[in-house]
């Protein structure tokens, strides 16, 4: 029912315009820098995707056209735990959502996230970012497909902390460089294969292109997505937590016909997908749930001991199965009766790490498959207290029995793997299965739409002030100016010192005194009183009106010795007419030489 | 430098190490970390480039830049790994080294 006169906007299927209302639009797009491989016009297909202002006809729009958009450069360049646990929280209290299409190598081989700075910044991120309600961190769920890599191996995606969004294309299937993983909330759209359309988006080109691209694609391409989709969510409702906003996409994605999907519905009615999460993202839904959400209750979680197993884990078809039964006692102190994440960090001892395949069963019997076989992954060094998570057991009863089942699907010639250690933990809240079934009918009343006009509102309260710690930071840049400044200062106050110094020493070495000792010449009365008698040195000697030469008494006063700036360089220069040295006041003004001797030199 | 842990306050190349600081008295001024936190950096041989981010208690120590050319790496490092690990107020640290980061 909108219309916008940018002419690719037609090209722009994976937008639904129903989603996208918007209040007002007015950002100009932030132009990067061009730097020598061109190598940032990824940050601008992103932000395009999000905030490419409509109507303006250039290009496309975004899907949270009204939203105001910030580049944090961080990967054009080394990087390390400091640098980007700078980065998580960069202007924490402006930016509400940071989307991140990055992550370690997608290889199918490599076992790594954020390290002890960057997960510190995650979790103050969460507690103080967007004035207390938690920064909402987007992670794209990786493009590792073709070596059948798992996002589980990702601890950016696998983080309790942000949102990990997965890609299907245009048809709704899990793309060839997709990932799948237990840990990931939902999908939206990107490219798929050749015959299939990919993501149209502006696309800063240093070099050559028009500024528009309509190949975006890649799991980078639907994380801005579901980042531009939840800005729509804060739009109408600023005052959600992080953790509500992982809640409403739980809720409201929808699973939609797709046999490869291997749906499985939980306990709690929720169905979720290794390969495309609770389902595709909907902007309609997710929004008119925000219109209507409170806050769900504060968090709360149960970590069992370290469970010493030393457990030889046998080759497939055999398995090993540990379990761990957590009761109600052991839920009594935190509260927590339903589930959210559930997480499980292992240490394991096998010459081939990618032959083993890891599954967490959930009390109610849920399967999530958290670590899966990497034909690519040789590492001989195991895991070592790696933590694998899932979300499949949303919303289920947290007390019973949970089940930890490793296969090892290598071939017999490797000595066996061993289960050192694991350990479980479980985060959720207070909230009932009555409550999150009353949640759920509530959020599909509101799906009409009815609430989404303004005149309906729930109170929101306005977050807390908390103050961006940098204090003023001076910029290396800004440092070397001040440094060279500073130099250059200091080495001209030097010379001009020495400059005066020799001068005077040279003065004095020429001066001559004819009669007796040297006197400075009779400090006027009248200069005396009025205060504007100067210390200084006698340029030259005094001589009276009738030519003869006698020597001044004492310091000279101002209007004696007002000669051109003879600090002047220029002034000593030796070839210049003695005449104009030797009688330096012939332009004072005459009233100056109003003394009982005229100055001659 | 103080408060202003840039990416560029270290040298390209040089060592750097992240602490976290035993703050004396929770929520202790933060001029007082920051001191702490210069002292620490003269002990190790390094220089102080601010807390990092919006971390507090976080700082980033760094090889100065003239020394980078002067001291073989192992032997900074072995000062800096010794005054770190010794010292009360360091309640964790850590070289920062590089992540391999990619975009998707």
């Amino acid at each position: 029912s909108v219309h916008f006169n940018d002419p690719k906007y037609p090209q722009q299927w994976h937008l639904s315009p129903e989603g996208s209302y918007d209040l007002n639009s007015n950002d100009p797009d932030p132009m990067p820098h061009p730097d020598a491989e061109n190598g940032n016009h990824h940050g601008t297909r992103c932000a395009g995707e999000i905030a490419a202002v409509p109507n303006n006809s250039f290009c496309a729009v975004g899907v949270a056209y009204g939203s105001r958009i910030a580049g944090i450069r961080v990967l054009d360049g080394p990087l390390t735990d400091s640098m980007e646990a700078v980065a998580f929280n960069t202007h924490y209290q402006i930016n509400d959502i940071y989307s991140c299409s990055w992550g370690p190598d997608d290889d199918g081989k490599t076992v790594d996230g954020p390290h002890q700075l960057g997960k510190a910044a995650l979790q103050h991120g969460v507690i103080a970012g967007r004035r207390g309600f938690g920064s909402i961190f987007v992670v794209a769920s990786g493009n590792g497909g073709q070596h059948n890599d798992n996002c589980n191996y990702d601890g950016y995606a696998n983080s309790i902390y942000t949102v990990t969004i997965g890609a299907v294309d245009e048809e709704g299937r899990m793309p060839f460089y997709a990932e799948e993983c237990a840990s990931m909330l939902a999908v939206t759209f990107s490219g798929g294969d050749k015959m299939l359309r990919s993501i149209v988006t502006t696309d800063w080109d240093l070099q050559k292109g028009t500024g528009c691209t309509e190949g975006h694609t890649g799991t980078s391409a639907a994380a801005p997505l579901a980042a531009g989709m939840i800005a729509l969510m804060l739009q109408v409702r600023p005052c959600l937590t992080w953790r509500d906003v992982q809640h409403i996409i739980v809720f409201t994605a929808t699973q939609y016909e797709d046999r490869r999907a291997d749906w499985t519905t939980n306990e709690a009615g929720f169905s979720h997908s290794h390969q495309h999460g609770f389902g595709l993202l909907n902007a309609w839904r997710l929004v008119n749930a925000a219109k209507i959400w409170t806050s769900v209750p504060y968090l709360a979680s149960y970590v069992s001991p370290v469970l010493k197993e030393n457990k030889a884990i046998p080759l497939s078809p055999h398995s090993l199965e540990v379990l761990w039964n957590v009761s109600r006692t052991d839920l009594e102190m935190s509260g927590l009766k339903t589930l959210e994440h559930v997480a499980v960090t292992v240490s394991i001892t096998h010459p081939r790490r990618g032959s083993l395949e890891l599954k967490l069963f959930c009390p109610s019997g849920m399967m999530s498959l958290i670590g899966t076989p990497r034909s690519m992954d040789s590492d001989p060094n195991g895991f070592n207290d790696w933590t694998f998570s899932t979300v499949r057991c949303w919303g289920e009863r947290a007390k019973g029995i949970y089940r930890l089942v490793i296969r090892d699907v290598g071939d017999e010639t490797l000595q066996a793997g061993v289960l050192r250690q694991w350990q479980l933990t479980l985060y959720g809240s207070v909230w009932s299965p009555v409550d999150i079934r009353d949640r759920q009918r509530l959020l599909e009343s509101a799906m009409s739409g009815k609430y989404l006009h303004d005149g309906f509102t729930l109170p929101c309260p306005p977050g807390l002030k908390i103050p961006e710690e940098n204090g003023y930071t001076i910029t290396p840049n800004t440092l070397k100016t001040l440094v060279l400044v500073g130099s250059f200062t200091i080495f001209w106050t030097m010379y001009y010192m020495l400059e005066i110094y020799l001068s005077q020493r040279n003065v004095a070495s020429h001066r001559v005194c004819r009669s007796g000792p040297c006197h400075w010449p009779q400090r006027s009365q009248k200069a005396r009183e009025e205060g504007t008698e100067l210390e200084s040195v006698p340029l030259c000697n005094s001589k009276d009106p009738d030519g003869v030469e006698t020597e001044s008494e004492g310091p000279p006063t101002t209007s004696e010795l007002l000669a051109p700036d003879l600090l002047d360089p220029g002034a000593w220069d030796l070839s210049q007419d003695r005449s104009t040295l030797n009688c330096p006041h012939r332009h004072l003004a005459p009233d100056l030489l109003q003394g009982k001797e005229e100055q001659i030199c | 430098l103080a408060g202003t842990h840039r990416p560029g306050a270290q040298g390209p190349g040089g060592l750097s190490w992240a602490v976290h600081l035993d703050s004396l008295e929770d929520g202790g001024p933060e001029e007082t970390l920051e001191q702490q936190a210069d002292a620490l950096a003269r002990a190790a041989g390094l220089l102080n480039a601010g807390r990092i981010g919006e971390l507090r208690g976080y700082y980033l120590l760094v090889q100065p830049v003239g020394q980078q050319q002067g001291q073989p790496a192992e032997a900074v490092r072995r000062q800096a790994e010794a005054v770190l690990a010794g010292h009360e107020a360091v309640r964790w640290h850590s070289e920062q080294r590089l992540l391999k980061r990619a975009k998707r």
